[in-house]
């Protein structure tokens, strides 16, 4: 069987894309096989791994459709063994255009029936609780959810784990939380110290050891249409991220 | 009549609840009447000026509803002149239990004809095109875009320039872009100045001359329940609001 997890929390900005991208490419780095899907209408997860808005012509609303297959939609990168199916803003109606079918929530299950044994499949999600990321609960196996050490943070957590739980009582029963990662991290702050003491003593292991530093050469990385892990392979990000690819490995007991 | 400013933007953690929040404060400290309607479901803006979650009797969902008005709904906060209709999770419903109504989109709208002459109304919006933004663009005046000097700040902003036009040739014809407003600003980092230097080419007059620098004392105050006017009313993130308040009453040619 493939894994698959979503990277999912409806707080806006709190590095959703800038994980599932650099996680991705870490794992690839480290052998394994990573399809990228980018569920967010915006398509920053395309457009950070350098798939040119115009050449999207099969794209992530196609799988939810069924009109293409997983092995038809993704599309290489440069990064060796990381693939994506893009994103389109037809992505954007989708909770029009779908929501009718009974169907509607299992769209991206079906879809990724046919993902490879052994392949890793990162789904990022659009900051929203609809029908997009519902759909990327139903089809994962587990939840990875990015924490930004911020204040407003642990708010959502709550909406977001009830979710969570209203979708394994109904589509979905097997799912769980892989994990929760802190990102943005200022150790120069108090503010992050504290987010990240309220979130260990809250969330207890769940929470990864790995914590994202906030480094300014992640932020630039998606203008040159690249990984972190490829643009400064030496930064704090970078180094930050391979170590999170390892504990995550770990987790998911990967050979 | 009422100035009524929707802030919008689809993409996340991008400033628009702290703007909401410290340009409301900003306005009500020159002696405006300022009234925030927190329309996201996380209720960041309501918590960040210490409306205690469990407090929230009525709130924005009965506003849509239209089972409260405007005077009933609203709650002081510990600040004069500034006061809030709370959000509650009820909203995170809102999609699936309104899209049905005839007047799905206007439903903001009625609710905010009450308002009083000169008050000034910001809708907090959350991360998504969807029937709450669009609400609070039919009741709107003009949109407010906070737009984060990060790489991916502008790749959303055509989607939601597309939808300003979509509303404004529907249900709202005389909507207008009141402004872009560049949020945590780092004058230290060439990614930055590139962002700021792309948003004053493509949109240029529309993009304001304040720009709201990143100030950690900005992200601490929601964590003290008060604006950063408050809580650190000389730090450079006050200063910039109160500037961008200034500048805010300038472009509405208020008294
Ligand atoms: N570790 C980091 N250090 C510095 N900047 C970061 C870091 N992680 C993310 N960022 C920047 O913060 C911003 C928000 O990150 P990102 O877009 O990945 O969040 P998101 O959760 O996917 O947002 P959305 O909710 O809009 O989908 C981006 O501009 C990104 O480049
Ligand atoms: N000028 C600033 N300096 C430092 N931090 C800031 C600044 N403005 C906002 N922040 C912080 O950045 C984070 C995102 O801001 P905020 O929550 O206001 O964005 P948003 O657009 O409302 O997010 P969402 O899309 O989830 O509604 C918050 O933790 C906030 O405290
Ligand atoms: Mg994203
Ligand atoms: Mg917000």
């Amino acid at each position: 069987d493939a894994h698959i997890l979503a990277i999912a929390n409806q707080k806006g900005g709190v590095g959703k894309t800038t994980t599932a991208i650099n996680l991705g490419a870490a794992l690839s780095e480290m052998g394994h096989e990573v399809i990228l899907i980018d569920l967010d209408p915006q398509g920053n997860a395309s457009t950070g791994l350098g798939i040119d808005p115009k050449k999207r012509s099969l794209s992530s609303f196609d799988l939810l459709t069924g009109d293409v297959t997983l092995q038809a939609g993704r599309c290489p990168t440069a990064f060796p063994r990381l693939s994506i199916v893009p994103a389109t803003s037809d992505l954007s109606s989708a909770d029009a255009q779908l929501s009718q079918r009974s169907d509607r929530l299992r769209l991206l299950s079906q879809a990724l029936r046919s993902a490879p044994a052994e392949t890793i499949i990162l789904i990022d999600c659009p900051p929203a609780l609809g029908l997009l990321t519902v759909n990327a609960m139903v089809a994962a196996d587990a939840v990875l959810v990015p924490l930004q050490a911020e204040f407003y943070a642990l708010e959502g957590l709550s909406q977001l784990l009830t979710t969570v739980r209203e979708v394994r009582s109904s589509a979905n029963p097997t799912l769980r939380i892989n994990g929760v990662v802190l990102t943005m991290s200022d150790n120069r702050n108090n503010l992050s110290q504290q987010v990240e003491a309220d979130a260990r003593a809250t969330l207890g292991d769940l929470v990864y050891a790995t914590v994202i530093p906030r480094n300014v050469r992640v932020s630039e990385s998606p203008s040159h249409a690249m990984p972190v892990l490829n643009y400064d392979p030496q930064s704090k990000g970078s180094l930050a991220y391979r170590q999170l690819a390892a504990e995550f490995a770990a987790r998911l007991k990967l050979p």
